[in-house]
């Protein structure tokens, strides 16, 4: 563990606390994007499927169980609870999100480190994170003002994998054999993806204005 | 898993 993983993984913490405040101070779901929630819980139990099979650390077994149960927890909020359910956006949120699953376990089938179940499902996990903020994305761009803490979500989302970059490179650095291309790639692909919304996020910081990303 | 690449990382 190295302090940029460390600190990738705090920030990611935050912003699914973000999230999860946002959703439970107002009870309004409004600007958020159910699909790229659906597309991280998949993230998640693709990715964590070695949850009961490899015991890494007690930090690592419990920061897994984090991010699935919460994810859960925010899809479910979105789709059933009755006061969140009637703020979702839905005629703003039409991303075709299945076709990101689809693209992703396709590129996974073919580019992955082992054949076998465990690494093709990782690999598809790493590839469906890449692009599982787009349906967020392009709600921000329809939905026109943002409110502060769903700024901050996708703010911090996007800074984790930023801070994973520097702990590849970190590890690349220090660790004899050390290589994770298909993260490493994606992980920049990922946070590539967030360029613009990090440009008008630090205008709207550095004006004190309010977030807004051009239609 | 036992070979190297254990997937450490979250």
């Amino acid at each position: 563990m190295n302090i940029f993983r460390l600190a990738g993984d705090m920030t990611h913490l935050l912003s699914i606390l973000v999230l999860l405040l946002k959703i439970y101070a107002t009870k309004s779901c409004s600007g958020v994007s159910r699909k790229t929630q659906e597309l991280y819980a998949i993230v998640f139990l693709a990715r964590y499927l070695d949850l009961f099979t490899d015991f890494i650390s007690v930090y690592n077994t419990f920061m897994k169980i984090v991010f699935i149960a919460s994810s859960l927890a925010i899809v479910w909020c979105i789709r059933v609870h009755p006061m969140v359910k009637r703020s979702y956006d839905k005629d703003l949120d039409t991303f075709r999100h299945y076709l990101l699953v689809a693209a992703s376990f396709l590129l996974a089938l073919f580019l992955h480190e082992k054949f076998t179940f465990l690494e093709i499902f990782w690999a598809f996990s790493i590839y469906l994170e890449a692009v599982a903020i787009l349906p967020q994305l392009v709600l921000l761009q329809r939905s026109g003002n943002v409110d502060n803490l769903t700024g901050q979500y996708v703010f911090f989302l996007g800074a984790y994998r930023g801070l994973y970059i520097l702990n590849w490179i970190y590890r690349y650095l220090t660790e004899p054999r050390f290589t994770r291309w298909i993260a490493c790639v994606s992980g920049v692909v990922q946070t590539a993806l967030y360029a613009d919304f990090f440009y008008y996020y630090f205008i709207s910081w550095k004006n004190n204005s309010k977030l807004k990303l051009p239609a | 898993n036992d070979d190297g690449d254990v997937k450490d990382e979250l």
